[in-house]
């Protein structure tokens, strides 16, 4: 684990365990490793890790009795910080409130919407999932049944291809049918295919959307920071979906997307059953990143 | 950088962050910048080595292309992680297998998640290839069937769609591993390939997924996805490195023709762009 790493390399120099020019050195190496290794994108590691360095020099690292414990909390805490405040919470102070997914192929859309509905209930709302992906086979049969299988409410328009009057229609049943919440579940897309972009564009301002999310595999590679940003300067989202974090990746992504887009992490999704999406925990996820 | 010039120490951090940005992992990046550096490369030479470099890493791997006999029953068994792109791959193969005049069978053996079947049986109407798929079936069972079939009516592919799973998911990884083994019995002149689908945009958590999945069911290949996105899919180089894996296929897009037979010189280019 990176404390044992660090307790090695401050140990290796023999002088009493203290902290010096030439372990620090090595010891940010290490840590940089770490983030790397854990998904954390290049670029926000390299500013990460030049903010510890100010921190180890500006807080007496070098006189602690336990340099390499000093060292690991102050990473752990400025991790925790950079992650961002505990649950940020949806905004939908509008009837109805309208929440968008959005994301990558595969990243966990469909599943989340499900379970985001099942959180709305709970707490007192009436969501109803709306059916946009009219492209991937058996996409609106997949979310009609993760509906029906979980008493949501469902609206989807099946020979229609135009999203825009799909969602329109969906409005107008939302009111019918006394919905106060509506969540837009959309086709996967690459942030670099203008006409699919141009599509969650027409989406956003043909309509008020609250909640903008964008759902990230937590699997995500180096190519988290960039797609975060794309969107984002692109679209504007409100905040994240972190999925699949019932897997054993570290899920580094998290603090690249935050660092990167100032957005935060609002929910967390740990499994394929449909349960409530449950919120994120910044602390938890430094744990597990430097795990 | 002028031609033959010596590489300074920027530079050696350029290309050490471009290794990264690709997800070969800081292991191996900075163990090819090592190299560079004492081979003492000159910046003319550099691209040059570092293809032919990458080319050995690949080659840890057996050079292969997927297996294909005509005359044979040609089975392929897909797995991998959840949203990995399993399905749509075999749609795509399907398509390919049967452009080239073979007869398909494909295998809804996703029994688990909301859609699965129906989600196949659309490529499969898309492919103009035949589907086996029943409603509360068990996925070992649906294989073994199959492959029954595929005797009786002479299919000479046949394409098996499993749940996608999370590796660390002990009961998942036991059930796929009891699939397998139904199939494994119940070959005999037969052709296997069991296929690991990874995401090309994921990061280093392939390499583990490619471990947990080998050590189960024996990995005969890797099928690379979403390489048509930005990333570049950097992680088989360490599967090839560690695990001798060779990565026979790629997914290029959402649409039916939008695979590949993976192409070292290819991929490798694609490293650079
Ligand atoms: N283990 C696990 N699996 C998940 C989680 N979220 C989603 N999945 C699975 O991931 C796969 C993809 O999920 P979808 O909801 O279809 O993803 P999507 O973003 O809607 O996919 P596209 O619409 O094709 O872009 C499915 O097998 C889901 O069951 C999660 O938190 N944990
Ligand atoms: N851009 C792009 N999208 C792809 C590619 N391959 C698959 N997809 C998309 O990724 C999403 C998931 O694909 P699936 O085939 O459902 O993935 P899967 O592994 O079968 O998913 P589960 O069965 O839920 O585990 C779909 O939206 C596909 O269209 C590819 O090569 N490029
Ligand atoms: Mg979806
Ligand atoms: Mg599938």
């Amino acid at each position: 684990s990176l404390s044992e790493k660090l307790q090695q390399i401050i140990a290796s120099t023999g002088k009493n365990s203290t902290l010096t020019d030439d372990n620090i050195q090595d010891a940010l190496r290490e840590i940089r490793r770490a983030l790397l290794g854990a998904d954390v994108s290049l670029n926000v590691v390299k500013s990460f890790i030049s903010s510890i360095k100010n921190k180890v020099v500006g807080e007496k690292v070098v006189e602690s009795t336990n340099p390499s414990q000093t060292l690991i909390k102050i990473v752990n805490d400025e991790l925790t910080n950079l992650l961002g405040e505990k649950q940020a919470p949806l905004k939908l102070d509008t009837n109805p409130s309208i929440i968008m997914m959005l994301g990558l192929q595969g990243s966990g859309k469909t599943t989340s919407a499900a379970k985001l509905a099942l959180k709305l209930k709970k707490e007192g709302k009436s969501p109803l999932l709306v059916a946009l992906d009219v492209y991937r086979p058996a996409a609106i049969l997949q979310l009609k049944t993760l509906a029906k299988d979980n008493n949501i409410d469902f609206f989807s328009d099946e020979n229609n291809s135009d999203v825009v009057d799909i969602a329109k229609k969906s409005l107008e049943h939302a009111q019918k049918n006394n919905n106060t919440v509506l969540i837009f579940d959309t086709a996967g897309r690459l942030q670099i295919d203008s006409d699919m972009m141009a599509e969650l564009m027409l989406l956003s301002h043909n309509f008020k959307i609250n909640e903008k999310l964008l759902v990230v595999d937590s699997m995500i590679g180096q190519a988290a920071l960039e797609v975060a940003l794309d969107f984002d300067e692109q679209l504007g989202i409100d905040g994240v979906i972190l999925t699949k974090l019932d897997g054993d990746t570290k899920g580094g992504c998290a603090l690249s997307i935050v660092h990167a887009t100032k957005k935060p992490i609002k929910l967390i999704a740990t499994g394929e059953n449909i349960v409530p999406l449950e919120d994120f925990h910044p602390d938890r996820m430094a744990n597990r990143i430097l795990g | 950088i002028t031609n033959d010039d010596v590489i300074n120490e920027y530079e050696f951090d350029d290309i050490e962050s471009m290794l990264i940005k690709a997800d070969l992992g800081v292991d191996l990046s900075v163990e090819l910048v090592e190299k560079l550096k004492d081979k003492k490369i000159k910046s003319s030479q550099l691209k040059p080595f570092l293809k032919e470099e990458f080319v050995n890493i690949l080659n840890n791997a057996p050079d292969e292309k997927l297996k294909f006999d005509k005359n044979k029953i040609n089975i392929y068994f897909v797995v991998g992680v959840n949203g990995a792109g399993k399905t749509t791959l075999i749609g795509k193969l399907a398509n390919k297998f049967k452009k080239e005049g073979q007869k398909v069978l494909l295998v809804a053996g996703d029994t688990f998640r909301a859609a699965a079947e129906e989600q196949l049986d659309i490529w499969s109407k898309r492919a103009e290839v035949d589907i086996l798929r029943e409603d509360k079936a068990d996925s070992a069972s649906l294989a073994y069937r199959a492959i029954d079939s595929a005797r009786k009516e002479n299919y000479n592919v046949v394409i098996i769609d499993s749940a996608g799973r999370l590796q660390n998911k002990f009961n998942l990884i036991e059930e796929l591993k009891k699939i397998k083994n139904v199939i494994a019995k119940k070959i005999e002149n037969d052709n296997l390939e069991t296929i690991l689908v990874l995401d090309g945009t994921q990061g280093q958590n392939g390499l583990n997924q490619a471990m947990v999945f080998n050590e189960a069911v024996d990995i005969s290949a890797i099928a690379i996805t979403k390489l048509d996105g930005t990333p570049k899919g950097g992680i088989i180089f360490s599967i090839a490195k560690t695990l001798k894996l060779p990565t026979k296929l790629i997914g290029i897009g959402e649409g039916i023709n939008d695979i590949k037979e993976f192409n070292k010189d290819e991929f490798i280019s694609a490293l650079f762009d």
